[in-house]
């Protein structure tokens, strides 16, 4: 659980 | 492989538009690990086909798993299959369940 929240964000793409 | 989990459902978005008309974020190794669709925008194919619903998790595109698969080439498949002139349609397996 606190392994996941280390994590990044993703950044977003459009398609 | 190839069994459709209990709470996805298929949906196929003709091409109906210049373009897909759907932002995604997540793939592996993010905190998304599978790309969930977080906009659609009015007018694209997505849009019109009526059946994409931002929140939905993508878990395939014309069969291809995109588990394991970075948002980079996550993406990247995805315009893929839109831009391919061998079908009119994408097919997305997707879940409301993240």
């Amino acid at each position: 659980r606190e392994k996941r929240l280390t994590l990044p964000p993703s950044e977003i793409t459009l398609l | 492989p190839g069994l459709l989990e209990p709470t996805s459902t298929l949906v196929r978005v003709a091409k109906s538009a210049s373009t897909l008309g759907i932002a995604i974020e997540g793939g592996a190794n993010t905190r998304q690990p599978l790309p969930r669709i977080v906009t659609i925008q009015r007018g694209g194919s997505a849009h019109n086909c009526g059946q994409l619903k931002v929140g939905q998790v993508i878990l395939e595109v014309n069969g291809n798993s995109l588990k394991g698969r970075e948002h980079k080439d996550a993406a990247r498949l995805i315009a893929e299959a839109f831009k391919t002139k061998e079908r009119d349609y994408v097919d997305f397996l997707v879940t409301d369940f993240n």
